[in-house]
């Protein structure tokens, strides 16, 4: 099963035109292997990109390098998928007796 | 079906036997058609609801092209019962299906989202082999033959925007193209992503605006008023193109091209800080909210036959 222990999702601010074609580059460098949940539209729309924690340094440097602003948006994804799974199996042993 | 837990997300079995009890307890209104099968050999299930006729003018809804999406798969199971609920008691919904049909395809890229389950929770595509890559899948949402291989769309096999080798070459796809062509009568096509919060039109791989751009556009706008109203869920509306990005080989650029003026591609909530991971409290008030979208698109369509 793949996991994602130490995954991060961030959500990034593009604050005009030029940092939104750096963070166009950022989607198109594959040695980051990141992973576009919500790709790049305007200015005024986040961006967010899951980081695998390989890259998370290169990419946090590259972003702050470039001045660009971005939150985490998800700390650890593993964390949340590992609760997602929890509460589905809790919901369905729920459910057992009933159906 | 009234006991199944529209609130939680389920896997694809649970989801495929849902549908079989739907078309159990519903014989009158509701029959499974399966219009092919996936690459592993599922079958892809799609629910009609009619009321009788041959050949009516239809509507199709599909979810779940990107299999990671799971609130999208989870709104269509409501979506399913929503209608066995309301035909007979809500009039707008009733009067739709004297005169029309709707055609629903829940889990429509089955393979991926048993993968979601079973080995990645992150997987979007389907799970075809690609010759000659280590990286299997193609982006469903990018293997339609309307622009294909343009700008926004990729050629290698390890993208998630991957193109495919041609266009329909997955047979998740080339099922629902035989299907609409064969039935030849649909007058609206709505495909149901996650989670950036948009109604969106053709077209995707052009700026050319689409001919039904004025009427498109108003409509989006009235459907995502009526969505809001519920929650105060913020929707942007727009063509694909102007809205998000260039993607070619997109669904409804495809079905807009074979004459489907009522080409819709939704991208369900996130309201928060969630993405494709929405806890699964708020399946319900993003199908409840969406559903209202849904039936102000399905009205104009009913009260402008063309």
């Amino acid at each position: 099963k793949v996991t994602f222990e130490g995954h991060q999702v961030l959500r990034i601010l593009p604050k005009d035109e030029a940092q939104l074609s750096l963070i166009k580059n950022l989607e198109e460098m594959i040695e980051f292997q990141v992973d576009i949940w919500m790709g790049v539209t305007d200015v005024s729309n986040p961006v967010d990109v899951r980081v695998p924690f390989q890259s998370l340094q290169f990419v946090k440097i590259y972003l702050e390098a470039q001045n660009i602003d971005y939150t985490i948006m998800i700390e650890d994804l593993q964390v949340v998928l590992d609760e997602e799974q929890e509460e589905m199996e809790a919901a369905a042993r729920l459910a057992q007796p009933r159906n | 079906t009234d006991s199944f837990d529209f609130s939680r997300y389920h896997t694809i079995s649970e989801i495929y036997s849902f549908q079989d009890m739907l078309v159990a307890e519903n014989p009158n209104l509701v029959s499974k058609i399966v219009i092919g099968s996936s690459y592993e050999g599922r079958p892809l299930n799609v629910l009609k609801f009619s009321t009788g006729g041959t050949n009516r003018p239809a509507i199709w809804i599909d979810t779940g092209i990107h299999s990671r999406e799971w609130v999208t798969q989870a709104s269509g199971t409501w979506f399913a019962k929503k209608i066995v609920t309301d035909y007979g008691r809500d009039p707008a919904l009733t009067a739709i299906l004297n005169k029309m049909d709707i055609f629903l395809e829940i889990v429509t890229n089955p393979d991926g989202f048993a993968y979601t389950h079973s080995s990645n929770r992150m997987w979007r595509k389907t799970r075809k082999p690609n010759p000659g890559s280590s990286c299997a899948g193609v982006d469903p949402n990018r293997n339609w033959d309307s622009g294909f291989g343009g700008p926004g769309a990729s050629s290698n096999p390890c993208s998630e925007t991957y193109r495919g080798p041609r266009a329909h070459s997955e047979s998740e796809v080339k099922s629902i193209v035989d299907f609409v062509k064969s039935h030849g009568n649909f007058k609206a096509f709505i495909s149901i992503h996650s989670y950036s919060q948009m109604l969106l039109y053709p077209f995707g791989y052009t700026k050319t605006p689409a001919k039904d751009q004025a009427e498109l556009h108003n409509l989006a706008q009235r459907a995502i008023t009526d969505l809001a109203s519920l929650y105060g869920t913020r929707y942007r509306y727009g063509s694909i193109i102007n809205t998000i990005y260039q993607a070619s080989g997109g669904t409804i650029d495809w079905t807009y091209e074979q004459g489907i003026k009522y080409s819709y591609t939704f991208e369900l909530r996130d309201t928060g800080r969630y993405g494709f991971i929405l806890p699964a409290n708020q399946i319900i008030p993003t199908a409840q909210e969406t559903w209202l979208a849904l039936m102000a698109i399905m009205n104009h369509t009913y009260n402008n036959p063309y």
